[in-house]
């Protein structure tokens, strides 16, 4: 392995990221994940911790670009270099860009995840047969609305299962129109237009209007790159046309006819001997995780291997089930050290006695002395010094963070009060709780800690009682975050999964648990507090907190101690 | 059978055709990631420092190192790869 002159190295170990751009090859959510995964490759063998940034400057700023992209290196087009990136430091440093020429999948071939349909988001299964007829790429066939689609699995006359494929029909991304569908025809300095254009763009990017005129309304987005589309040439994006002319004769493919190096193109006209329309027709294309997880390599501060097996060599090769190199982990741990012991394992809650369930009158022999309630705050319990809350809800209206027998209050109006004692509130409950909700209707308060919870109403106090008892499974440690769902439902988080509870059933409803990420897309699978507040859900994960709006969308991304705690 | 299409081969318009010589790729190869030094003179110096500079490049990529320009070499110079030069200057 090789570092950079001067062992460059980020002097943190929260490296944080943010994704400037898409490409539009592959859907956001598989960009995403490709991102994500590639980092997961470094910081499964060091200290680092990779968080995702929506806004302001990251340390490692992600984006695609084509040829000339904002700095001295440019690209060159289809093959040759696939990316770049810099090593650590401030401004372009650290940053990462990827060739748009490219192909980008997920290294074998079209990854087309699905949209509505009823296949839940799932990947399209090429070939797949339908009426009998095999099928390699999405396809419009059956339909009369020309928005293709495909079946996710092997036999779409057997299982009718399907979905919808990226076409600009459904949607477009970036741009500033939240996704929204192009509408054609649109109007663009007065010209009408039928279909995506690249028009008043320099970097070939296809993009189109979303209301009827461009020109008033100035709503657009990027379209995406159907399955059929072609690569470099003169029409990036444009789907093949089939059949099309060549040399005078007639192809129902892509072909390699008329070049020297066997590319396999197509026309994207019927007529290419007229037109002159063309480009590459879509082969495995290029792993976006494979690649990223290289130029990541170099934005921590490694240069290229020597090693052919390296993930640093210089050359590109598809691996199927990738795993990292012993020369990339000595180079990476020669920067960072290794990972720190096993995954930190929260403190175990110290479980009270089993008290009795309502505090009795002391008798005479039991006489309690009264304990003074005030509690001198040792500096490690100042709010603003913690890293990670126990438990954070909103109570009766205010935001409660919960923190070794300690909570703080965030009022209204933004006022920070405490610390409180949890025992001198709600005495039943042990120092530590891992969540907690009001129950918007009976306004009674859940407090859940490990595999028990308690229920209070005012002052008096129903438990412990087992978690099981709601429906949740033996074998759960714990509830880690609540969100109320109205209608006397509330979501139950652990982890990857969640469960819908009937609070008045006192049950969990059937066909859970549901798997977090496919519901809450964009938000950490392993937050350790989930909480509903002014109508946002929050997921919290170290000292950073994801917010999603009513609409599923990640809206913002911040820090727990400035936007929450106000510190 | 039929005998085989005299295969014609057309200029696509908008094609980066990398219709360079052999030498001109490595030229172009060897600056680009740092084998050679872009203000390099030219003349005999040129011609020993490109040797030399493809000695390293077929070090680096675990190649036999011959020091001349043959095909195992000019393949992997057309190969996908990173655009991180392997050799700061």
């Amino acid at each position: 392995y090789q570092t950079f002159e001067g062992d460059l190295k980020w002097d943190h170990t929260d490296v944080t990221y943010r994704i400037l751009n898409y490409s539009p090859d592959m859907e956001a959510p598989l960009i995403d994940d490709a991102f994500a995964r590639a980092f997961k490759v470094w910081s499964e063998v060091t200290p680092l911790t990779f968080t995702r940034l929506y806004d302001g400057t990251a340390d490692i700023m992600i984006s695609f670009g084509r040829e000339n992209h904002g700095d001295p290196y440019p690209f060159d087009g289809k093959d040759g270099l696939l990316a770049h990136a810099y090593p650590p430091g401030e401004g372009i440093q650290g940053d990462a860009h990827f060739d748009d020429d490219e192909y980008w999948t997920l290294g074998s071939g079209p990854a087309i995840q699905t949209r509505y349909g009823n296949a839940e988001g799932a990947m399209c299964h090429f070939p797949f047969l339908f009426e009998g007829t095999s099928y390699s790429s999405c396809t419009t066939d059956g339909r009369t609305d020309g928005i293709p689609w495909c079946a996710t699995t092997a036999d779409y006359d057997k299982d009718k299962i399907f979905g919808f494929c990226p076409s600009e029909l459904l949607f477009t991304f970036d741009g500033n129109s939240n996704e929204a569908p192009c509408v054609f025809p649109f109007v663009f300095l007065g010209v009408k237009y039928d279909s995506c254009t690249t028009d008043g763009r320099t970097d070939g990017y296809r993009w189109c209007a979303t209301t009827a005129n461009f020109d008033t309304d100035k709503k657009y987005g990027f379209c995406p790159n159907r399955d059929t589309a072609v690569i470099g040439g003169n029409s990036e994006g444009e789907p093949c046309q089939f059949p099309f002319i060549f040399l005078d004769k007639t192809y129902t493919s892509c072909t390699s006819e008329g070049r020297g190096d066997g590319k396999l193109w197509c026309a994207t006209t019927s007529n290419y001997d007229t037109d002159k329309k063309w480009g590459f027709c879509p082969d495995k294309g290029y792993s976006l995780f494979l690649v990223a997880a290289h130029e990541f390599g170099h934005a921590l501060g490694l240069d290229h291997s020597k090693i052919k097996d390296a993930l640093m060599y210089p050359m590109y090769k598809y691996i199927e089930d990738f795993s990292l190199n012993q020369d990339d982990i000595e180079g990476i741990q020669y920067l960072y050290g290794p990972k720190t012991g096993p995954n930190p394992t929260p403190p175990k809650p110290k479980t009270t006695t089993s008290s009795p369930v309502v505090p009795t009158k002391p008798t005479p022999s039991e006489k309690t002395t009264t304990v003074s309630t005030t509690t001198h705050v040792g500096p490690s319990q100042d709010a603003c010094e913690i890293k990670e809350f126990d438990a954070i809800t909103e109570i009766q209206k205010e935001l409660h963070f919960f923190k070794d027998r300690h909570y703080w209050k965030i009022s209204s109006n933004g006022e920070r009060k405490g610390p409180f004692l949890i025992s001198e509130k709600w005495p039943a409950l042990p120092a530590t709780i891992n969540s907690a909700f009001e129950e918007p209707l009976t306004k009674k308060i859940y407090f859940f800690a490990d595999k028990q919870f308690w229920v209070y109403t005012g002052k008096e106090v129903l438990g412990p009682r087992k978690i099981e008892k709601l429906g949740l499974p033996s074998d759960l440690d714990r509830v880690e975050g609540t969100v109320q769902r109205g209608k006397g439902k509330v979501l139950l988080f652990n982890g990857e999964n969640f469960w819908k509870l009937d609070v008045k059933a006192q049950m969990i409803d059937s066909g859970y648990p549901r798997s977090t990420d496919s519901v809450f897309g964009g938000v950490p699978i392993d937050s350790h507090d989930v909480f509903l507040h002014k109508g946002f859900f929050y997921f919290c994960r170290e000292s950073f907190y994801w917010r999603m709006n009513a609409k599923r969308q990640v809206d913002r991304v911040g820090y727990v101690r400035h936007d929450l705690l106000k510190c | 059978w039929s005998a085989p299409l005299k295969s014609v081969f057309v200029t696509f318009p908008g094609d980066v055709i990398k219709n360079m010589t052999d030498n001109q790729l490595a030229e172009e190869y060897l600056k680009r990631y740092g084998y050679i030094d872009v203000l390099q003179k030219s003349g005999l110096q040129a011609v020993v420092s490109t040797s030399k500079a493809l000695m390293k490049l077929q070090q680096q990529l675990g190649l036999e190192e011959t020091g001349s320009l043959d095909q195992p070499t000019i393949d992997a110079m057309k190969q996908p790869r990173c655009g991180v030069p392997d050799i700061r200057n």
